[in-house]
């Protein structure tokens, strides 16, 4: 038996909002840890984990590790249905072949419940080692979405450098080049309009912009974006979900033939 | 030019 009570429920519906352009299906494990998933895109360039921890919500019973296979696009279509100050309550029963999703009205007035089939995936996880990274740049969630989205318009790969001046977006393209630079930015307000540049190593990677695009999806997820850089290993785009956990994308560089 | 890498050339199957 599973019951996981959100409270706030928005927060699922944005992860899946974040995620569903990259990855198709995927199975989602539960353990006393929390509600995780981890799931390439279909090209196996890229890598969505998620991580949501038991004590973010309000309930959380996992009776036993249980993996449950979705459409990721079907639990969007589903979740769509909730409202955002809903309270979300996944459940389910050990061996069933259904998830269901009840959705309560902050007043209490109006209780849905969506039922969905779930579906048998093959699981191919990967062992992510921890890494030191050469550089960690920390900045808002909405500038490196604004950086992509500018850059995208131009090339079709970004190459990002990090020196101790600062973090380098660089793209080519047919009608011409573009190189944004952000310097370490830690005397404003907020902290959330910082931007941190941790660097151990100068690093300078390329990446596809396609991916990096559809990673910008997780920004209503957070206020900040970590980017976490070696040379010669895939970047590691970070957004934390408040007390809760992270949605991290993976992406394995362009490289030099 | 770049070639796309793929992650199974940094991280092993589980």
């Amino acid at each position: 038996m599973l019951e996981l009570r959100l409270v706030q429920g928005s927060l699922l519906k944005k992860v899946l909002e974040s995620i569903k352009e990259l990855v198709t299906d995927a199975n989602f494990d539960c353990s006393s840890t929390g509600f995780s998933l981890q799931a390439m895109d279909s090209s196996h360039v890229a890598l969505v984990a998620l991580l949501l921890r038991s004590e973010g919500f309000e309930h959380y019973r996992c009776d036993r590790n249980m993996s449950m296979g979705m459409n990721l696009n079907n639990m969007a279509k589903m979740l769509k249905c909730a409202g955002n100050d809903d309270i979300i309550t996944i459940k389910a029963d050990d061996g069933g072949d259904t998830v269901t999703f009840m959705f309560e009205s902050p007043t209490q007035d109006k209780i849905s419940d969506f039922e969905m089939k779930l579906m048998d995936i093959d699981s191919e996880h990967l062992g992510i080692p921890e890494a030191e990274y050469h550089a960690i740049v920390k900045m808002p969630s909405s500038e490196f979405a604004r950086i992509c989205r500018d850059l995208s318009s131009i090339g079709d790969t970004v190459v990002i450098s990090v020196t101790k001046e600062g973090v380098k977006f660089s793209t080519k393209g047919d009608i011409g080049s573009a190189n944004i630079v952000c310097r370490q930015n830690t005397s404003v307000d907020k902290p959330e309009e910082a931007t941190v540049i941790d660097m151990n190593e100068p690093v300078s990677l390329t990446f596809a912009l396609r991916y990096m695009n559809s990673f910008t999806k997780a920004t209503p997820l957070s206020n900040t974006v970590s980017i976490s850089l070696s040379n010669e290993l895939p970047v590691v785009v970070e957004y934390k979900i408040a007390e809760m956990g992270y949605v991290r994308f993976y992406l394995a560089p362009k490289i030099e033939e | 030019a770049n070639k796309q890498s793929k992650l199974s050339a940094f991280f092993t199957m589980k």
